[in-house]
């Protein structure tokens, strides 16, 4: 619906008052005094009267800050002054984003934080909007610095130490971690650079990983990195980069890195998410998320001779997993045949029939990685429970003969080479610090190793360690026990294999694990 | 093979990549010191 | 042996098309994710001094915002009445200070000059700067070293500490380069 007529006028002229205001010697103190003299304009013009005008008062505003950008952005293609066109717009960014945060932060009463909150996601949801359809109408024209600059000042300001604020932090950040979803790569990928940016940004991620308490800002920024690695799964997996996924790649790393170091029980908790979305060739990635560990654990050196690890005291805890992976294994039909043959064996038609339940009609893959994923875990977790009402632990005898591993030697036997090694890479994701997963699928990758009644099996099991071991750091703590037992063990009489000996430099670099062993 | 809609996002990323935000742009404006990075001899301290 | 790209002649493949093409992303051995610029053994967190996925360099202090009281601002009356900077006004103390805090900045460059000018010299090598002490002349001088007592600046005490030096001359920087006056908004653009 058309704006009523002269509102365009009205509101340049408020803008353009604004500004001013904001950058005059009177504003006062964070511009209070400018904008108690302002609203007053706002009122006078009748732009506080009813929500549709106010809508409209903002979505104009956005459009015309955006075009001055554009204007100066344009200009900037002439002179190459890239701190010209900063020095243009962001004066104006910057009063439009606090004339949002004042408005915010006074519209209704203190007690009635509903108000305010309702306006700012109406702001964040316009700016979005705006941005969505310039993104679709400029198409490679588009450019990220107005919406960048509006973001991240108004979270900055939002964030400042203001009690009005504080009281309603939490929301503040659910507005910011919604506008940032709506805005994720794959719905604006000419955004996704700012985008990063932004989640990324040392205030949020303080906000969202640190002083937010009892963490209850880890699960929505879980939620932006995985919107991260969806977009860059398909990319990431053909393996052939161009250079801005490239960048965006070496950028990602970066800030896990971040987070490895600073949050490492943040990725703990969601590495079983993250591994859903990371294509399984992105190992370097992927180990640096199952690399973390709690700060307050002290690894033993995997190297350590004769190490017990099922003497290890966290060996028996369960890790946090905040998410119901149970509830990712559908159809219904199939969860409830799951759970019968767990508890009875039967039907006994489930183990045939498994290979094909795991197919998946996804173009481009052939099997379905979350579910694969989430049967392994849950049939795992299953296992360890059960283990346990028996009064013992999981060991290389105490997992064998049950409902579970037939469930995995079925898996092991009966897939195909490409679905062993998706089965096989869902263990090996759950080799990670000393806990009750780590230990239990350890000893399962170990036993069908040993029980294996072909040499493909172990080839793959092999393959799917191996190719975790000869990246760059980080490794798994998991993955370095358990091939360290797989070479050192005489049982497995692993050097004898033939896929041991098929190149030299694997030869080789076999030799000289075994070296550092001994 | 990729399909139609990553190639556009292929094509937008390209876009985006030409137009990267600059770390100041995160950043109050500064009047009197603002950043004006520039080469300075390897030698010299960088951080 | 299992012929497909999922045992281990495919990794041996897949590890050589790493080398082959260089459009692959270095899958294995990956990237040496020590050399991304974070400071991984820092007892510090990182996170409050990162500056962008896309810099190797955490923010330097002065490029973080703190919410300060707004009367430690500067007064938006007099902003537009602060003289302009002019370091040839400015003791070495803050040259030093300008020098050792806006690494990768214009202002590095213009402190390095002034202190050029004032008789400092940047010893490329020991990477610090050095001056002879008023007045003492060096117990050798040839045309390519001299050996005496110099003023050495400390950065870790932020002090001069005199010390006897045998001085290369090759091995000090000539007058610091011109400042540019185009401007690299950003190093990594």
């Amino acid at each position: 619906i058309e704006d009523p007529p002269g509102l365009p006028e009205k509101t340049e002229y408020l803008l353009r008052e604004w500004v001013n205001m904001y950058h005059s010697p009177a504003a006062g103190r964070d511009s209070t005094k400018a904008f108690s003299l302002f609203v007053q304009q706002m009122h006078q013009q009748g732009i506080l009267k009813t929500d549709d005008l106010i809508t409209r008062f903002f979505r104009l505003c956005t459009e015309m800050c955006v075009d001055l950008c554009y204007r100066a952005l344009s200009e900037q293609a002439q002179t190459q002054n890239v701190a010209m066109t900063r020095n243009k717009c962001f004066p104006t960014l910057d009063a439009f984003v606090r004339l949002i945060m004042l408005l915010v932060k006074h519209s209704g009463d203190n007690s009635n934080t509903n108000t305010k909150i309702n306006l700012l996601n109406k702001v964040l949801g316009i700016v979005a909007g705006v941005l969505l359809q310039d993104h679709e109408v400029r198409g490679e024209e588009f450019q990220q610095l107005p919406y960048h600059r509006i973001f991240i000042m108004l979270f900055i300001d939002l964030n400042g130490p203001e009690h009005v604020l504080e009281v309603i932090n939490f929301q503040i950040l659910t507005a910011f971690c919604n506008t940032y979803h709506v805005l994720r790569p794959t719905k604006a990928p000419a955004f996704m650079f700012a985008w990063l940016e932004l989640i990324s940004h040392r205030v949020f991620i303080g906000r969202m990983l640190s002083l937010t308490p009892q963490q209850r800002g880890w699960g929505m920024y879980a939620q932006l990195l995985i919107d991260l690695f969806k977009f860059l799964y398909p990319f990431l997996r053909n393996a052939e980069l161009t250079q801005p996924i490239h960048f965006l790649y070496k950028g990602t790393l970066r800030v896990l890195l971040v987070l490895l170091h600073d949050f490492p029980e943040f990725l703990c908790d969601y590495h079983y998410a993250f591994c859903d979305v990371i294509p399984p060739n992105y190992i370097q990635m992927r180990n640096l998320i199952l690399s973390a560990f709690p700060r307050n654990m002290r690894l033993p050196d995997p190297f350590t001779p004769n190490l017990k690890v099922d003497m290890l005291p966290e060996i028996q805890h369960a890790p946090r997993i905040p998410l119901n992976f149970a509830n990712m294994i559908t159809p219904n039909s199939f969860k409830i045949d799951l759970d019968s043959y767990l508890k009875t064996r039967s039907p006994v038609t489930f183990l045939s029939d498994l290979r094909i339940s795991l197919q998946s009609k996804e173009p481009g893959s052939r099997y379905n990685i979350p579910l694969m994923n989430a049967l392994v875990l849950y049939v795992g977790t299953q296992a360890i429970t059960h283990i346990h009402t028996k009064g013992l632990t999981p060991s290389m005898s105490t997992i064998a003969h049950s409902s579970h591993m037939d469930i995995f030697q079925n898996l092991a036997v009966d897939l195909d080479t490409e679905g062993r090694y998706l089965f096989l890479t869902s263990i090996a994701n759950q080799l990670r610090y000393p806990n009750s997963h780590t230990h239990y699928f350890s000893c399962t990758l170990l036993y069908l190793f040993a029980e294996a009644n072909t040499e493909a099996i172990q080839e793959q099991i092999t393959r799917v360690l191996l190719e975790r071991l000869i990246v760059n750091r980080p490794h798994p703590w998991g993955l370095l026990i358990t091939f360290i037992e797989l070479i050192k063990n005489p049982q497995f009489k692993f050097m004898n294999h033939e896929f041991v000996h098929c190149a030299p430099e694997i030869e080789k670099l076999f030799e000289s694990v075994v070296r550092s062993c001994v | 093979p990729l399909q139609d809609e990553h190639i556009y996002q292929l094509t937008m990323g390209k876009a985006g990549f030409r137009h990267l935000p600059y770390p100041s742009d995160s950043e109050r404006i500064r009047v009197h010191l603002p950043r004006k990075p520039c080469p300075t001899p390897s030698y010299y301290p960088q951080l | 042996m299992v012929g497909d790209q999922f045992g281990m002649v495919g990794l041996m493949m897949f590890i050589k098309s790493d080398e082959m093409n260089p459009n692959f992303l270095t899958l294995a051995p990956g990237i040496d994710l020590t050399t991304l610029g974070l400071n991984l053994n820092s007892p510090e967190n990182l996170y409050s001094t990162f500056q962008s996925p896309w810099v190797d360099i955490p923010c330097r202090p002065q490029d973080i915002d703190f919410h300060v009281p707004s009367e430690y601002l500067t007064n938006i009356y007099i902003r537009e009445k602060l003289s302009p900077i002019k370091l040839n006004r400015y003791g070495e103390d803050l040259l030093f200070f300008l020098f050792y805090m806006n690494g990768g900045d214009r202002l590095q460059l213009a402190a390095a000059t002034e202190l050029y000018n004032r008789d400092w010299r940047y010893h490329k090598d020991e990477r610090v700067w050095l001056t002879r002490p008023p007045g003492i002349e060096p117990a050798i001088t040839t045309s390519t070293y001299e050996r005496g007592t110099y003023y050495f600046f400390d950065v870790q005490n932020w002090r001069k500490v005199a010390k006897e030096f045998y001085l290369e001359y090759d091995k000090l920087e000539t007058r610091p380069s011109p400042l540019p006056t185009k401007l690299h908004y950003n190093p990594n653009q």
